[in-house]
């Protein structure tokens, strides 16, 4: 017996007794799931290493949207394994249920984890135009381990026949909220987040700026696609593939100071900090008097405290706000020191525009997004809104800077979810 | 091991490509349709666990023409309830062996909206 399915939980959507295993009347308890290409079943068309680069590939598809995540486990013992996967043919792996030969059924998925593939049908690579994607197979059945059932819903993986794509397949918004539904949204607190500028020129030569949004979580992050609602594909990423030159994890903050003569950007973590060169894509390694990066936070930027909690610079002040703990040091970037009156308790310079809505201090972030034209702070889970102009407008009410009250940061950036460490390098 | 049945492990040698019978005559389309879940389950078949189930009774008659429909509606065929050769191509085509478990969800069935990639365009790849 399957110690696995001990912990198993009734999903949210009872379904009538005696449904077949495709409907999603059960969901899994555990954090992480275990995987296994099993030896008796590779395939005998594809190099045994590809197999499992597809396989580990559809899992991280997965859980780049939901709360789970997969590990291949090749050295546990089987019964421990939560999802078997393997090829047969015919009779197959002990299988009650018969595969057909080449057409027709290609795989089946049982809900105790187990998916077989027929080895009969001519699976291919993601790269190739031919024959059936063993990929978008794979995430098909994955999809049904997880207790998602068939679905005719155009665009959805869950379709129950084959439909040719192109190598760019992915999952859909539809069949993200239909797996959240039974697992849930992703959450967790963020290192930091940002938007970063870019100067971008077209062929006539002019210049147009352009936003991306990055969410830095421990030694990742993503790129967050405001248009599509959603993370790249294929994010996260480590840290150290995609920033060259600043700490490999846990960054505290990431300051763009930007003025007219000024386009500096910086990155803090614990005494220091580093400047980013935006179109060399790294970081620099010394200033121009010829002193090298990273410097102490107290050399560069007096009075400011470290290690930070977070910082973000408003651009219509001209000013660096610094957080620690319950206190906000607002830093003149032109006389290269913090104002007279700070530092101030958080409360009073980003006021409550509720009663007992409020983060108080230790901030995850503070973060000004361009797509939305507003300053959010992040602690856990939440996010709260510092209220602009348009929203005092609204409600005259509000103080200026009120801190409006919190909202779930998964409702509004959506499925910026972690993957497994090992799956970080697929 | 390498998994093998038979006495002589005369399976574990190179199979010739075998192909799935076609779908083709009425007894055909009737074992898809109870293989698949679009036939209601006898009476009294409870909760069982999937792999001891027995197979639904094969739709027949008006049972067989509401059930073609209800297959034919959600695979964009015309409803008209007869086995044409429309509805035998789209049962034997490549598909999953996990049976459809709602056969009436269609694309506007109250699944939220999916929101569109700008202009259309499929994803690009990551």
């Amino acid at each position: 017996p399957k110690r696995f399915l001990q912990t198993l939980r009734p999903g949210p959507d009872p379904q009538p007794k005696g449904s077949p295993q495709g409907g999603g009347t059960w969901a899994f308890a555990k954090k992480t799931l275990t995987w296994r290409l099993v030896v008796e079943g590779y395939s005998s068309q594809l190099p045994v290493d590809e197999q499992r680069y597809i396989f580990h590939l559809a899992f991280r598809m997965w859980s780049e949207v939901m709360p789970l995540d997969f590990r291949e486990d090749l050295a546990g013992p089987a019964a421990a394994v939560d999802i078997k996967l393997g090829f047969g043919r015919g009779r197959h792996l002990g299988c009650p249920r018969v595969f057909d030969g080449s057409g027709q059924e290609f795989a089946h998925a049982w809900r105790l984890g187990d998916i077989h593939f027929d080895d009969d049908e001519h699976f291919t690579p993601p790269t190739s135009d031919r024959g059936i994607s063993l990929l978008k197979v794979a995430v098909h059945e994955i999809g049904h381990v997880l207790g998602l059932p068939h679905t005719y819903r155009t665009g959805s993986v869950m379709q129950p026949n084959y439909l040719p794509q192109g190598p760019a397949f992915e999952l859909d918004w539809s069949d993200r909220k239909a797996v959240q539904k039974l697992y849930g949204s992703c959450e967790g607190a963020f290192d930091t987040a940002f938007d970063w500028v870019r100067r971008e020129d077209n062929h006539r030569g002019a210049g147009a700026l352009r936003f991306s949004t990055y969410f830095f979580r421990n030694s990742w992050y993503w790129l967050y696609e405001n248009r599509n609602n959603r993370t790249r594909y294929g994010d996260p990423i480590r840290i150290v593939a995609g920033w060259k030159g600043i700490p490999a994890q846990n960054i505290d903050a990431v300051v763009h100071v930007w003025t007219w003569r000024r386009d500096e950007r910086y990155f803090f973590k614990g005494n220091q900090y580093w400047r980013y060169d935006s179109d060399k894509d790294q970081a620099h390694t010394e200033d121009e008097q010829g002193k090298s990066y990273p410097k102490l936070i107290s050399d560069g930027f007096p009075g400011i405290p470290s290690p930070l909690d977070t910082a973000f610079y408003d651009r219509r002040k001209q000013l660096i706000y610094f957080f620690k703990g319950s206190l906000v040091f607002a830093f003149d970037v032109h006389r290269n020191r913090v104002l007279g009156s700070y530092p101030k308790k958080m409360v009073d310079v980003f006021p409550a525009a509720e009663p007992q809505s409020h983060p108080v201090g230790h901030l995850d972030a503070a973060y000004y997004s361009y797509a939305h034209r507003s300053v959010f702070f992040f602690k856990g889970r939440r996010y709260w809104k510092v209220a602009r102009e348009e929203d005092r407008r609204r409600r005259p009410g509000l103080p200026a800077d009120g801190v409006l009250p919190p909202r779930p940061i998964s409702g509004t950036w959506f499925d910026v979810c972690d993957v497994h460490t090992s799956a970080l390098s697929v | 091991e390498t998994l093998f049945h038979s006495r002589d492990r005369s399976d574990l040698a190179p199979w010739p490509l075998r192909r799935a019978a076609p779908i083709a005559d009425l007894l055909a389309a009737q074992r898809f349709l109870s293989k698949y879940g679009w036939a209601e389950a006898p009476a009294g078949a409870g909760a069982r666990a999937p792999h001891a189930a027995p197979p639904p009774a094969r739709p027949a008659g008006a049972t067989l023409a509401e059930t073609l429909r209800k297959f034919q509606k959600v695979n964009a065929l015309p409803a008209s309830g007869k086995l044409d050769a429309a509805t035998l191509a789209a049962m034997n085509r490549p598909r999953c062996g996990v049976p459809d478990t709602r056969p009436l969800r269609q694309a506007t069935s109250a699944a939220p909206q999916t929101r569109p990639t700008p202009l259309g365009r499929r994803p690009r790849a990551r």
